[in-house]
């Protein structure tokens, strides 16, 4: 499903050039429950990003389901993302000016969806993270923990078939991480691919493969 | 230093009330290194921002120092938190104009600090977080984990003798939170009293008392 060779990523500031990724090739399987694992400031979200076709590589090439991700437009990448990728952010990207649920039925809109079917499809999945109480708080009225939750209602809303989560239990106490890997395990036995970022072994421990970054690079397998 | 009686907060949404604290006693000594656990959503965000004076209650009352805070000025209590307290937030509160530094600084120059000065305190900050090389990096050009450090450097370049930390390893990899909470240790050494708000219990085991929360209430002690 997912293809990578050599990419790299430079980032330019005046003089100095930061690589943050400094030649990933990595395969990962339709189907597979993979953990990304490294230090702070090793890549890990700059790769997430390319992966999820939200940002573009210095160099290397990226198959996504066998496209090459350069050679498509912005709208069939949008399409794409809209239809394929469920993609939970470090820091949530909630919009905080919209309600828990129109946060979480955003991507049912963008894809077509009659209002009422998003709304209740949105309840719904609040209800799986367990913000059944909560769906009428804006992000401003919701603890830390409240809203790393909608951001994973929003990802999972659209039925994806990839999921890619970028420390989704970061802000989560030990109980309600374990609640929230049951369900992306539940996601993966329905036959979703799933890449977790993450710092937590507990939460790696779920998943079948660690990728180990460190220095914007592949260690040991 | 910090003696709370009975505190409630109490958040109106339209008809509905949120109890986000529901009689909250604690007492906490000069010096003393806290951790305060709980579930996601229980409250602790909110306690924190009582207790550094951030927010008020809805009823109850808090002693810091000997002072009853309700009765201090906004002048008195904005002088008090420049001058007692550094607050690590959830999710940072950096300027996202301003670079590193510039962030890590800003503390210095509102309590009249001569600007070289400030920025010479600033980047040992940085240093003593890891961070060396990203001063000059603004938020958006930094990984979550090393926004969450230049959080921490900020909130202890002032000196402070009540250091406030809400959750403030949740974007970092064990080793650089083992750095951080090494350096907590140190810290507390040097006389600080220290309360860390963490889903950890590797974070919590570097303090010396655990005040757990539940649905606005400490429960067992
Ligand atoms: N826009 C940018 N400009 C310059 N440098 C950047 C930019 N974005 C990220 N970086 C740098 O690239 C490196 C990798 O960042 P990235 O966010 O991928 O790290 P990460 O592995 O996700 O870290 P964390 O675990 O702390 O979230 C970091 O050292 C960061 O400072
Ligand atoms: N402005 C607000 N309006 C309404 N409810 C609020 C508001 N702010 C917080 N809440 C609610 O108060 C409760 C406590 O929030 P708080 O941020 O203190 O929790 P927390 O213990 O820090 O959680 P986490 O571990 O997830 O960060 C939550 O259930 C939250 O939904
Ligand atoms: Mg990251
Ligand atoms: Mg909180």
């Amino acid at each position: 499903l997912i293809d990578t060779k050599d990419i790299t990523k430079v980032y330019k500031m005046g003089e100095i050039e930061v690589q943050a990724l400094r030649g990933i090739t990595i395969q990962i399987g339709k189907g597979e429950y993979i953990a990304i694992t490294g230090p702070s400031g090793s890549g890990k979200s700059t790769l997430m990003h390319i992966i999820g076709c939200l940002d573009t590589t210095t160099s290397g090439t990226y198959s996504f389901a066998g496209k090459s991700v350069h050679e498509l437009s912005e709208d069939m990448l949008a399409e794409m993302r809209n239809k394929e990728i469920g993609f939970v952010f470090q820091f949530f990207n909630l919009l905080p000016r919209l309600k828990a649920y129109e946060n979480v039925e955003l991507p049912l809109l963008y894809g077509g969806k009659r209002a009422n079917e998003a709304k209740t499809q949105a309840l719904m999945a609040l209800e799986r993270v367990g913000l059944k109480g909560r769906a009428n708080h804006r992000p401003t009225e919701l603890s830390g923990g409240e809203c790393q939750r909608v951001a994973i209602a929003r990802a999972i809303v659209t039925n994806p078939s990839l999921i890619l989560a970028d420390e989704p239990t970061g802000n989560l106490d030990t109980q309600t991480s374990e609640e929230i890997m049951t369900f992306f395990d539940t996601l993966h036995k329905e036959g979703r691919t799933i890449i977790v970022v993450t710092h937590s072994q507990e939460v790696a421990e779920h998943t079948e493969r660690n990728i180990k970054i460190r220095d914007g690079m592949v260690v040991d397998s």
